[in-house]
């Protein structure tokens, strides 16, 4: 495997938004990408990240390899990297490592790590392609910012989405509160309009505890798209440069 | 209170 990433900022910024979720991770390398695919501890939210090959100038990957690497020991190393320096990934057939370089593109600094490989027998879970009933896009600094509000009160948020627009409620021992969003067409800055799709209203209660902690991936994307269907995990998707991605995706919550 | 579900039970193994 050779992947080279122009900013380094970008690799940073993803683990950096996944770290405190997942601990030991297979990074998936094949000639579409870098895929990677993890559950919490609990089994509750599973994330899905995707860094296509288009993301990366060169890459090259001659055979499937899966890097088994600690999420920890990957942000040390990740840390000695600024935001602009090229970041290169390689590594060898069967390897027992992989290697960092950091390039700062002014001066001529060139640094770099190898990462002890771990072998990980994760379970790889299938996930169905979904019609979603509702798809909601909005800043991602706006659903940021009701996560924070309500998990302030409950440790639970239903989201009801309907023709008049989607609704974020919850109650706790101190009371209740909720956010109303209204499909909104931003004129001068579309990255803060809110886009609403539904084909079917929806109502499922999730926790904020896990929507919290997906928000920390709002530096990559100025938008975030939340995909909804009854009865299903919701999906919380930061897209990416070169149609990468970074997925969430959250079991629901039954019965009141 | 609801009760939170895995995420197994909707994401089976292919």
């Amino acid at each position: 495997l050779e992947a080279r990433l122009e900013q380094a900022a970008m690799l940073k910024r993803v683990v950096d938004a996944i770290k405190d979720l997942v601990q030991d991770c297979n990074f998936d390398c094949n000639d579409s990408g870098i895929a990677l695919q993890a559950m919490d501890n609990s089994h509750v939210a599973l994330v899905s990240m995707m860094l296509k090959s288009e993301s990366f100038s060169p890459f090259r990957c001659d055979r499937n390899i899966a890097l088994g690497i600690n999420l920890t020991s990957l942000t040390k190393v990740l840390r000695a990297a600024q935001g602009d320096d090229i970041l290169t990934l390689k590594a060898e057939d069967a390897p027992d490592v992989v290697n960092l370089t950091f390039e700062s593109p002014e001066s001529d600094r060139l640094s770099e790590y190898d990462i002890k490989l771990m072998d990980i027998d994760q379970e790889h879970l299938g996930i169905p392609d979904t019609e979603y009933a509702a798809t909601i896009t909005l800043p991602s600094s706006e659903f940021s910012r009701i996560t924070r509000d309500l998990s302030a009160l409950s440790e639970s948020v239903a989201i009801e989405c309907t023709k008049e627009g989607v609704k974020f409620t919850c109650t706790g021992d101190i009371g209740n509160g909720s956010v109303s969003l209204r499909q909104h067409t931003n004129v001068e800055n579309d990255a803060k309009s809110v886009d609403i799709s539904l084909t079917e209203p929806v109502a499922l209660t999730f926790s904020l505890k896990y929507l919290v902690n997906f928000c920390k991936a709002a530096g990559l994307s100025d938008r975030v798209r939340l995909c909804l269907s009854n009865e299903v995990p919701l999906l919380v998707e930061y897209g990416l440069s070169n149609n990468s991605y970074l997925r969430f995706y959250l079991a629901p919550k039954i019965g009141d | 209170r609801p009760s939170q579900q895995t995420i197994g039970k909707f994401f089976g193994n292919p």
